[in-house]
């Protein structure tokens, strides 16, 4: 554990809560993606099965149940409580076309060809694009509220803080997770768009819209 | 590359 790791994971934590209570205070899930939601429960899923096979710390294991939980709970709120609100015609990104190629990459290239393993490498791959129903939605709309653009910002805050924890476990303990790597690269990529748009435009108060 | 199948990352 570093300092990168740890800021990283709580990142990842102040952007699920945040998208939670947003949704819970505001009783409306309206500008959020609920397939970006459903995927991220997928991931959480799929790469957190090892809770039944492996314990590594308390800390890991009651950050996996909450991060689990919390998916959930916001799928929940989109498609069941606050269903009114969803807004579905503009959250109209393919998932299939997202986890069929996900799928079929975590067969072919993982750390070794055991059923854990390989729903591991597709929960990493699958992450790395998850985000995407989400921005797409937003560049559909062509805007997005203050406190989802927070959202976003902390979920690719805490990618790039694991960039930096893989540099230091390289260099400190020779540790390097080559699948792992390459789609946080990926993923953090992906936000880089939105990191200066939130940068110009929404940290000098100005709210998150894209020109027409 | 290291072939893990321990995964203590989150």
């Amino acid at each position: 554990m570093n300092v990168f790791r740890l800021t990283g994971d709580l990142s990842h934590l102040a952007a699920i809560i945040i998208l939670l209570l947003k949704i819970w205070k505001s009783r409306s899930c309206a500008g959020i993606s609920g397939k970006s939601q459903i995927l991220f429960a997928i991931v959480f899923t799929t790469r957190y099965l090892d809770l039944l096979t492996s314990f590594i710390s308390l800390y890991n294991t009651s950050m996996k149940l909450i991060y689990v939980g919390c998916a959930y709970a916001t799928v929940y709120l989109i498609y069941v409580k606050f269903r009114a609100t969803y807004d579905g015609n503009h959250d109209s990104f393919r998932v299939e076309f997202l986890i069929v190629p996900v799928g079929g990459l975590a067969v072919l290239i993982n750390h070794s060809f055991a059923p854990l393993e390989i729903l591991w490498t597709f929960s990493i791959y699958l992450e790395s694009v998850a985000i995407l129903p989400q921005l797409f939605m937003i560049s559909k709309t062509g805007e997005a509220e203050t406190i989802t653009t927070h959202y976003l910002f902390c979920l690719g805050l805490y990618r790039a803080l694991y960039l930096f924890n893989w540099v230091w476990r390289f260099y400190f303990e020779g540790f390097f997770d080559m699948i792992a790597i390459v789609a946080g690269l990926v993923q953090t990529v992906l936000y880089c768009d939105f990191f200066y748009l939130y940068v110009t435009k929404v940290l000098k108060g100005k709210k998150l819209s894209l020109p027409a | 590359w290291q072939r893990r199948t321990l995964h203590d990352e989150l």
